[in-house]
């Protein structure tokens, strides 16, 4: 089963929302 | 460098993803040296405990690269964890190795943070495993150094490797393996119309790609047990990247 990768997921995600 | 105009515009467009190398590097030395002051005197770290460092910080604004990217912001964050996940420790020896390209110097290493590191030293301190792979980094160096590899074309297989269509699970894998073939046919044509005496550069470029993945995996391959025997700093993005790739 893979870990989530929550730091590269945030990395990737931020600023994003609008 | 060479400033023709017949110069394919994607590897132009390639190269302006490219970060500002001096920022990076004062980034990383401003966040190496205010951790260092929030640790007593005594508590000097170790060069392995240092690289680990350096490589993560290395590894955030490979992030930041990736993330301001033509193509790879296309991309949902799903398929973007993919890529990352599968070429993280490739794009990390890629920019160790060209910087040493840059370097020019046999007896030391350039480091990311713009410190030199003496490599006679090296052996007694990094023991031989570390010391291994470091040399094997300096004979692609080397290599590289021998192609008179440029800027451009290191732009080039940065991309080449971010977008590798034979990872696997891909939402839009149909784009990965376009962007794969653009980035193939513009290397090629910016080699021929830059360097057109010499004819091979292109396949000699794209040849050092499975030497830099295998030097990738053994460097991965090390990290991993020296993480299992608890010596890498826990809760950082290096340590995230290799869970992620070998769960």
């Amino acid at each position: 089963k893979k870990k989530d990768n929550a730091l590269l997921r945030y990395l990737l995600d931020k600023d994003d929302n609008t | 460098s060479p400033q023709l105009p017949s110069q394919p515009p994607l590897v132009l467009e390639l190269l302006r993803c490219d970060p500002d190398e001096m920022q990076v590097q004062s980034k990383i030395m401003a966040f190496l040296q205010q951790e260092q002051s929030g640790r007593g005197r005594q508590e000097k770290l170790s060069t392995f405990s240092l690289m680990c460092r350096m490589a993560d910080q290395t590894l955030f604004s490979i992030v930041e690269w990736a993330r301001s990217c033509i193509f790879f912001k296309e991309l949902k964050v799903g398929d973007q964890m993919k890529l990352l996940h599968n070429c993280w420790s490739e794009l990390l020896v890629l920019d160790h190795v060209f910087r040493q390209v840059q370097h020019g110097k046999e007896s030391s290493l350039l480091l990311v943070t713009g410190q030199e590191m003496d490599l006679s030293s090296m052996g007694s301190q990094a023991g031989v495993t570390l010391s291994g792979l470091v040399q094997r980094g300096q004979v692609l160096a080397g290599r590289l150094l021998t192609l008179q590899v440029d800027r451009r074309e290191v732009a080039c297989l940065k991309f080449l490797l971010l977008f590798n269509p034979n990872v696997k699970l891909l939402e839009n894998q149909a784009f990965v393996e376009s962007v794969q073939e653009q980035v193939n046919g513009a290397l090629l044509e910016y080699t021929l119309c830059t360097y057109p005496l010499y004819l091979d550069k292109f396949s000699q470029l794209v040849m050092r790609l499975p030497e830099l993945r295998a030097l990738s995996t053994q460097a991965e391959d090390y990290l991993c047990y020296k993480h299992l025997s608890g010596e890498v700093p826990c809760n950082n993005l290096l340590i995230e990247m290799l869970h992620a790739k070998r769960a």
